[in-house]
């Protein structure tokens, strides 16, 4: 290798006029495409307009029917299990994805009629402890970003941002009648102005993305004391969102299928959005027993979003008031 | 699944995690 390294004698001769003009060509294509991504389209009123973008494998991705998909799966793990079998299955699956059957009640595995059912198991009182801080984990998971909101964008990954204003929905501004209408009565709304991200003197908007692996316990929990005071249902794909799909499909969290809890606590703003994925479609909500995901019908354009107002259930805190820890809901296969 | 918290807090707010982390259901986030 050594002899063969200094030895050989090196030839050098022009590359064919093809060639070069090929190099040329893809090299303006990448500048051309690297711009492309990172170009922001708006509509008539300058809000982003939410597109799907990525490499090719994202857009044979989309052309999947993973709604329906989602649905099947949700739908095969409602079948019951032989009782028989339930120990032997769930012990396997416990062992492949990491989960820990000391914790969940009941713990007799016989009791979980499907996969559906242990995969929404609940846990023994006191298996989580509560910090008593202001913030505190919702969920079973891994932290995949947290920081402060910039410009008001989100980072889904290093160098790939989306904004605040797409993932929580906007509210219309000097609303019509038929806005107002649709606004209360469920139907679809567009976006006309920001919302909830005006922030006092002094503070600053921060965000937490956690990640729920497969094995995770599913239900999630109130992360302080505060008031929900309204929910936007956002309609939408089901995508992975695995950190593998989060590398490399831009806005992600906000083409998915998602609830966005709106309210405040002690220092302001506060909002918490579950984000549905293929396997996991379905979200449930304790205290909202009208919310329906991932169910049939045409997808309603990005950003739009159905709305429910919690006054009703305080009118003194105009609101949903939740305790630290306290259980929200939880996601279901499907 | 994920979940996105999005939240107002004081300037003195500081997170008690980093992206990679495990957590739990309870487990510190951040405090003022």
């Amino acid at each position: 290798l050594v002899s063969a390294w200094t030895q050989t004698p090196t030839k050098w001769y022009p590359l064919p006029l093809a060639v070069g003009a090929l190099l040329l060509v893809m090299i303006r294509y990448h500048k051309k495409s690297g711009r492309a991504e990172k170009e922001v389209h708006v509509d008539e009123e300058g809000h982003e307009v939410i597109k799907l973008k990525g490499p090719w494998q994202v857009h044979v991705m989309s052309a999947l029917p993973l709604r329906n998909m989602s649905r099947v799966w949700g739908y095969m793990n409602s079948f019951e299990l032989p009782i028989w079998i339930r120990p032997y299955g769930f012990r396997f699956y416990a062992y492949a994805f990491g989960c820990n059957l000391e914790e969940i009640e009941p713990s007799d595995l016989t009791k979980y009629a499907n996969l559906g059912q242990f995969f929404n198991r609940q846990l023994k009182a006191g298996a989580r402890p509560v910090d008593n801080v202001a913030l505190v984990s919702p969920a079973d998971g891994t932290v995949t970003r947290c920081g402060t909101i910039d410009n008001l964008h989100i980072e889904q990954v290093k160098g790939i941002t989306y904004s605040l204003d797409a993932l929580l929905g906007v509210e219309p501004s000097d609303p019509t009648p038929q806005e107002t209408l649709a606004c209360d009565k469920s139907l679809g709304v567009r976006k006309r102005s920001i919302s909830g991200t005006s922030v006092r003197d002094g503070n600053s908007l921060y965000f937490t993305v956690i990640y729920l692996a497969p094995g995770d316990y599913h239900r999630f929990h109130s992360p302080t004391a505060w008031v929900v005071e309204k929910r936007r249902h956002f309609v939408g794909k089901l995508f992975s969102v695995s950190p593998h799909i989060a590398k490399r499909l831009k806005n992600l969290f906000v083409l998915n299928e998602r609830v966005a809890f709106l309210g405040r606590w002690k220092y302001g703003f506060f909002g918490m959005i579950p984000v549905g994925a293929t396997n996991v479609g379905s979200i449930k909500v304790n205290f909202d027993l009208a919310l329906r995901t991932n169910v049939r019908g045409r997808l309603p354009p990005p950003g739009t979003y159905t709305e429910d107002i919690y006054s009703e259930a305080s009118p003194l805190l105009k609101g949903h008031p939740l305790t630290p820890a306290q259980e929200m809901g939880g996601f279901y296969l499907g | 699944s994920t979940i996105v918290l999005v939240f107002e807090a004081p300037k003195t707010f500081e997170f008690a995690i980093k992206a990679g982390q495990k957590v739990k259901v309870g487990n510190r986030l951040g405090d003022v």
